[in-house]
């Protein structure tokens, strides 16, 4: 049959590169051979022969003896796809079309192989390929593609570079663990793979970030769709571990990664998960010398970095929608009507479920109020920029007010959701930073709250406490806000109703 | 909650996880540096 | 929303409050130790651990994993040293006759990289005979090469059989020499 021609081909293939180097001339001649002899000629000959080449890769693998060699047909397969890639001439289709074709063979054998019911799925051989797939285009593609002599060649391949790995994290994207849960663990080992994720997270203008926050966002749906209160299951737990050992690594390699993303993972995270809300958090630029946020010293003012606007990558401004002009407009004049047409958007009109620490639904739309809240933090922070810090660090400006008039007016859940995404931006010293503290200060001690006043301070120290109740790391500027109200003449939590009330708060109070 | 099917699904994938090893450079022919020759049994015999 | 929803996670040993959160997820742990597994940081400084990322847990993480490295042509074609015909062969040693020169020229860590990675060939049998021209000596049972420290002379045993010094090792998992004071028997070194 055609099938069994092309495993006699594929393990020729196989054979060959157990006698010579991948770079002798033989290697050349084969692939030559392959073209010209016809079996790569036609795409659908292109597909049935890499389709039939990967099943016998995958059997070979789950006949082989545990103890030894079982991936040298995987090994072989993935060195043929990357030399057709660089070898073939590209006349009838494009490089992109070739990994698209490669890429949803590997696909279809593997979704097959996963649904087959018997239960013999094992992803390693997949990961192997994929793995093996980035170690070869790692090494195509150092410095500059420099081993690849035809400069035409050369030329056309650095072009694709970030197209490559777009590719690969969109087929990836579509191997998540919702889709296919017997390939999550091999999938989560492929997302933070040393020769997939610190290249994507450094690709030329931020080109691979993108795709990456799709993937960190795919991960972070499967651990909240699975993190259930009183029932969580060591599969999860472990996947968890993962997952924070790998932001950890971020953080400190690429921590702008975090920073300039943090609105879209903050969207993301389960609730619940606080240790991991607080790592993303802290994540400080690289090189950037913070002061203790515990100095009795410390003038936040005064700070030349707390001047700097922190980066954004995703504009929340996109997710606004209808109600950016009422914000905008209550931003240049507020008015009453323009909060209300406001505040009725952020309705949800069905509940959410959300496993929270204290509630299981929401009826507000968290993301929405986190995307007007950071909104106008940045607007309040380009303001600072544009005139001076008179016109933002002030209880009169409109950017101070609409949170305000938010928090005021909001049933209580909307007040928890409002403080809670400003807490959020308490992160390193920066312009953002410094106005929330400006602004969760101001709020505290205010006397505009009319009866409400020790239901939005229970409500702020609710929102603090918990993320310093954790275990470490605390952002920087939790911490400031946290030290300067425990230290405050004006302020003595210890007098505070709802602090007596809860005598486990009390002592953690009094013994900080 | 998660479907029983799912369940041992991804129970399988925690038990066939790859490690370290499978996500090293695949092992492929290299000519070798030196051919084979008796060396003393007290050398180490594992590169 | 208020303090109290706060009670859960600050009594994690209360038995009915600690089964609503799994306080690994919550509460966390501390990281010390996962970031120590991370390489974070390594010899008090601070480097790029994703490069080497072994695996997202450190179960899984028992092994090294071969970063991305480039080898400039110019270390490959390096004529007359390490090539025996061509430019295109790469170096190879297969005589111990005729191959030692060649091995006279590589420095002693050149020497020991090639004795513990190619086992059993002739590389091996001959950086043995160049180190022990070097007056390194190898231990049978430590596995490891030692000289005599210059600076120090040892005292030799009554029964003539061994002799207490110091010497300096060559460590191949720490990849470094270092001294040490040390009862060297004859009959373990070769």
């Amino acid at each position: 049959t055609k099938t069994e021609k092309y495993h006699l081909v594929f393990t020729e293939w196989v054979k060959l590169l157990q006698r010579v180097d991948s770079d002798d001339k033989i290697i050349f001649v084969f692939i030559r051979q392959l073209i010209e002899k016809g079996v790569l000629a036609q795409s659908d000959s292109f597909v049935e022969f890499i389709k039939a080449s990967l099943e016998l890769s995958v059997l070979t693998f789950k006949e082989s003896d545990p103890t030894g060699e079982v991936f040298t047909a995987i090994d072989a397969l993935g060195k043929l796809l990357m030399k057709l890639f660089v070898y073939q001439d590209f006349n009838k289709y494009s490089r992109s079309e070739y990994m698209n074709i490669i890429f949803s063979v590997f696909l279809l054998v593997f979704a097959k192989d996963h649904e087959n019911g018997e239960g013999s799925f094992n992803e390693r051989p997949y990961f192997k390929l994929l793995s093996n797939i980035l170690y070869e285009w790692s090494i195509l593609r150092n410095h500059n593609f420099i081993k690849v002599s035809d400069s035409q060649t050369r030329k056309e391949l650095a072009n694709y570079d970030v197209d490559f790995y777009n590719t690969f994290a969109s087929y990836l994207h579509s191997l998540q663990p919702f889709a296919f849960p017997g390939f999550s663990f091999a999938w989560i080992s492929l997302i933070s793979h040393r020769m997939f994720l610190p290249i994507v997270l450094r690709l030329p203008q931020h080109g691979g970030w993108e795709k990456l926050m799709l993937l960190i966002i795919d991960l972070f749906k499967f651990l909240d769709q699975y993190t259930i209160k009183g029932n969580i299951s060591d599969a999860i737990s472990v996947v968890y571990k993962g997952t924070i050992r790998i932001i950890l690594g971020i953080s400190n390699d690429v921590p702008d990664f975090l920073i300039e993303n943090h609105y879209e993972l903050m969207n993301n995270l389960p609730a619940t998960y606080i240790q991991l809300k607080n790592v993303i958090l802290s994540a400080i630029p690289l090189k950037m010398l913070v002061p203790s946020p515990y100095g009795v010293e410390l003038d936040v003012d005064a700070l030349e970095s707390c001047e700097e606007p922190p980066m954004v990558f995703y504009d929340p401004v996109a997710d606004i929608a209808s109600l950016k002009k009422p914000v905008d407009n209550y931003l240049r004049i507020p008015s009453n009507s323009l909060l209300k047409t406001i505040m009725n958007g952020l309705l949800r009109e069905d509940y959410e479920l959300k496993s929270g620490i204290g509630y299981d639904t929401l009826t507000v739309n968290s993301k929405l109020v986190r995307a007007i809240v950071l909104h106008v933090v940045i607007e309040a922070g380009l303001e600072n920029g544009r005139t001076s810090s008179n016109a933002v660090f002030n209880t009169k400006s409109s950017y101070y007010q609409l949170l305000f008039d938010l928090v005021h007016e909001g049933s209580i859940e909307l007040k928890f959701q409002v403080i809670q995404v400003m807490i959020e931006q308490l992160r390193y010293p920066n312009i953002h930073t410094r106005w929330m503290i400006f602004v969760l200060k101001n709020m505290f001690t205010s006397e505009g709250w009319s009866d409400e006043k020790s239901t939005v301070q229970e409500i702020i120290l609710r929102s603090i406490i918990e993320r310093i109740l954790v275990n470490k790391p605390h952002p920087w500027g939790l911490s400031v806000i946290f030290t300067q109200l425990l230290r405050s003449d004006k302020v003595k939590l210890l007098e505070l109703d709802f602090i007596k009330r809860v005598p486990e708060i009390e002592n953690i109070i009094k013994q900080l | 909650e998660m479907p029983n099917k799912m369940v041992s699904q991804l129970e399988s994938s925690l038990l066939n996880c790859p490690d370290s090893l499978d996500a090293d450079s695949p092992y492929l022919y290299q000519i070798p540096l030196s051919l084979p020759h008796p060396t003393s049994i007290f050398f180490p015999n594992e590169p | 929303f208020g303090l109290e929803a706060l009670v859960p996670l600050i009594k994690p040993d209360d038995k009915e409050l600690s089964k609503i959160y799994d306080h690994s997820m919550t509460l966390g742990a501390d990281l010390t130790s996962m970031l120590h597994s991370l390489g974070i940081p390594r010899d008090s400084k601070r480097h790029r651990v994703l490069d080497t990322f072994q695996s997202p847990w450190a179960e899984t993480s028992r092994s090294e994993v071969e970063p991305t490295f480039f080898i400039p042509d110019s270390f490959t074609h390096i004529p007359d040293v390490l090539q025996s015909n061509t430019k295109d062969t790469p170096p190879s040693f297969d005589s111990v006759q005729k191959d030692q020169q060649r091995v006279a020229l590589f420095q002693d860590e050149t020497l020991f990289y090639l004795f513990y990675k190619h086992p059993g060939t002739v590389i091996q049998e001959l950086t043995y005979l160049e180190l022990r021209k070097r007056n390194w000596r190898y231990h049978k049972t430590l596995k490891a090469w030692l000289t005599k420290d210059p600076m120090m002379e040892p005292v030799v045993s009554n029964d003539g059989l061994s002799e207490r010094g110091s010497y300096v090792f060559f460590d191949p998992q720490r990849w470094e020499k270092c001294q040490r004071e040390f009862l060297l028997f004859y009959n373990a070194i070769m």
